[in-house]
């Protein structure tokens, strides 16, 4: 409880650095292997929010997210957190003055993979971005209810594989609507760029709104 | 380190139970959906193991695990774990005496979906058994090493899949080498039943050394 009001408090500080400079926080929060890293690689390449895009990686160990995001194309700062299961708020507070982001773009925050801690660590983002992947099953949601509880957007990835697995976009869409029923909700694959760019429009609109 | 210590004294305590018992336990560590439960149920179908099988289900929320290792036909005591991120001994002491396995048989413990804090609780367990699945992308032995050095044996599943994914076999055993030389490794599928029985055996062989 002691743990969760210190980050409340740097939360609440990182929440003023990105609201007076009008830059736009995401916090990107899933299983491991899901494809964050690979959607954030495509939605630098292709562009299509038209911002600057600055990214803050969350992982136990390597720099192999940062890598990948650096050859995309954005500035990136890595943060490795040993055995901690998610970022915190002072953990991004330190990686933004690395990063130091310009006003009004977007920071995307990848935390560390996993479905539960991330849910619990406000970081000081405007949204945050729960991602599923359709090889992860359909019942992903109804079995890690925090997650889609403190999501302000819901990502399916991975949808191109759908062909060759057992997972029930219908089912999956059913069980979210049942914790939450007005979540935004985008099926995507990272890979082929399907569902890509309408996803980019709901960012870039929130992103315009932060400015 | 006050919470693990008390949590080594409950482990210790479950242990002594299992050992007794002539019981061999193993606690199931892997990201969400990367196929610990269908490979329980196929386990349990084919009975390879030619033991008394018992589960203990451990998820955030819903009983889907446990209905499927019932359907599979096996013994099973669901443990919800709420906000909490992994199974720790003191609830496995309590699901122990709902499940009552008989002495000699082999229980095993399907952790919550996550690949870093169930690292650090020991359950009483005589092997820890990590997961990862071809669809999570060959790098997450590096990402999660502590998944890698508290393992007893890796298993790699979902490899009918690796036709249609960017998974390198040999890069994910190269770096599971770097991590952990001399840690045992079985690639399988859960759905098509290949290398399921060297599996089992190599389990079994375990269970008889644990009676
Ligand atoms: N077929 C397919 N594969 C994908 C897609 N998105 C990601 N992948 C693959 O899935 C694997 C994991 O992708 P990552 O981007 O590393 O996943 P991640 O969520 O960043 O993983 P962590 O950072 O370790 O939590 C890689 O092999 C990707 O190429 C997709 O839409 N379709
Ligand atoms: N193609 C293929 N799919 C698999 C394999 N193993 C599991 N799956 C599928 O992967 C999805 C997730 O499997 P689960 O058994 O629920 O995974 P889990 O690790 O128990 O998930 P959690 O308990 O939520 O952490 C389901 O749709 C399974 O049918 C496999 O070897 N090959
Ligand atoms: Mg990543
Ligand atoms: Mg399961
Ligand atoms: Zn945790
Ligand atoms: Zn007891």
């Amino acid at each position: 409880k002691a743990i969760l009001g210190r980050n409340d408090h740097q939360a609440a500080h990182n929440r003023e650095h990105f609201q007076s400079e009008g830059i736009f926080a995401c916090n990107w929060i899933s299983a491991p292997g899901s494809g964050k890293t690979r959607l954030l690689e495509a939605l630098i390449e292709e562009n299509w929010l038209r911002l600057p895009l600055y990214v803050l990686e969350g992982d136990q160990a390597t720099q192999n997210d940062a890598d990948r995001i650096k050859k995309a194309g954005a500035p990136v700062v890595q943060i490795n957190t040993g055995s901690a299961c998610h970022l915190d708020a002072q953990m991004v507070h330190l990686g933004l003055h690395k990063l130091n982001p310009t006003p009004n773009s977007v920071v995307m925050i990848e935390n560390v993979g996993n479905m539960v801690c991330p849910t619990a660590f406000d970081l000081g983002e405007a949204v945050k971005i729960a991602l599923v992947s359709a090889t992860e099953g359909d019942d992903k949601p109804a079995k890690y209810p925090d997650l889609i509880l403190t999501a302000d957007l819901l990502v399916i990835n991975k949808i191109d594989l759908i062909p060759y697995l057992d997972f029930d976009l219908d089912a999956c869409l059913a069980s979210v609507r049942k914790l939450k029923p007005n979540l935004p909700v985008f099926a995507v694959s990272a890979k082929t760029g399907e569902g890509l760019e309408a996803l980019a429009n709901w960012l870039q609109k929130e992103a315009i709104q932060a400015q």
